[in-house]
């Protein structure tokens, strides 16, 4: 028995023509995260620490969606969601409905800690956060350029995404039609 | 959606999930991600963490059912990882798990997806499609 630990970017209709432009920083945002995981694991930090360590970098990665780069509501705001759990004693917490939360998963493993509740979620777990000290920022921070076109392109085939998604090609323009891993049109 | 689960040298675990959720989901959309044993899950036996099309992995309890099926038919954790995606309907779900003995799968049946892992042994991947 020794220490192991796994990590995802999120699943999807990731296209085998992925460009490079897409596929190389999510790549490097992996390895970026394995390896801090890996060093947190070799310190032997508690698996607890090490996972939400771990999260946190790919919530910072604006490539996933979660945190920053998290994709868009039908109003075009982001409400954000994590969760934590504890193998040994079962303990867990998690969030939802959060809009100005940098690091969710902190929240989450907040909630954990220090209430007697498993989940808080909108006004009720923005208004912890503050009350913890968490760091929350404007709702702007989360949103890039490529989700409010994400959402815009679903919103014109009425159709909700998971993280990749494949356009649908009858709908697709010439223009559009290399694949990118990135949800088009659903 | 992101995810981690880790287990170190004495069998603890822990499993953490975060997301934005789906594109031009409903204002107050609740997905799998917070929902114990849904999107994330661990016990003494492995810790789970999933991605992909929310309701369906609620209604699959598929992190959940990872551990049930080692617990309650004896199998490996690669083993139940592997049959809990298969009763998810094709394209919509993967995960990533280890066990409190350090195995490590991760299973999905959609086109990809962006995973890593690495154990002590030296072994590690970092991979996209199969």
């Amino acid at each position: 028995m020794g220490w192991a630990i796994a990590l995802h970017g999120g699943a999807g209709d990731i296209p085998l023509s992925l460009p490079s432009d897409r596929r190389l920083p999510r790549e490097a945002g992996l390895r970026h995260c394995l390896d801090v995981g890996i060093a947190a694991l070799k310190a032997h930090k508690h698996p607890l620490d090490v996972v939400e360590l771990v999260v946190r970098e790919l919530e910072n990665h604006p490539h996933f969606n979660a945190g920053k780069g998290s994709v868009l509501t039908t109003s075009g705001t982001v409400e954000m969601e994590a969760c934590i759990m504890d193998g040994k004693t079962k303990k867990c917490g998690a969030v939802s409905g959060l809009s100005t939360v940098v690091n969710a998963i902190s929240l989450a493993r907040t909630v954990m800690e220090k209430t007697p509740h498993i989940y808080l979620a909108f006004d009720g777990a923005e208004a912890f956060a503050r009350e913890q000290g968490l760091e929350t920022v404007d709702p702007s921070y989360f949103v890039t350029p490529e989700n409010i076109e994400r959402l815009k392109q679903a919103q014109e085939a009425n159709r909700v995404q998971i993280d990749y998604t494949q356009p649908i090609q009858k709908e697709v323009k010439k223009d559009d039609a290399i694949g990118d891993g990135d949800s088009q049109i659903g | 959606t992101v995810g981690c689960v880790a287990v170190d040298n004495e069998g603890n675990l822990a499993s953490a999930t975060s997301t934005g959720g789906l594109v031009n989901k409903m204002v107050g959309r609740i997905g799998d991600t917070p929902i114990i044993g849904a999107g994330t899950y661990a016990n003494h036996l492995c810790a789970v963490s999933a991605t992909g099309k929310g309701e369906l992995i609620i209604r699959g309890t598929v992190a959940r059912d990872v551990a049930a099926v080692m617990e309650f038919k004896g199998v490996s954790l690669k083993e139940a990882a592997a049959y809990v995606v298969g009763q998810v309907p094709p394209g919509n779900v993967g995960l990533v798990a280890v066990s409190s003995t350090g195995e490590v799968t991760m299973p999905f049946n959609t086109t990809g997806m962006f995973r890593a892992c690495a154990t002590e042994d030296g072994y590690s991947e970092i991979a996209i499609w199969d």
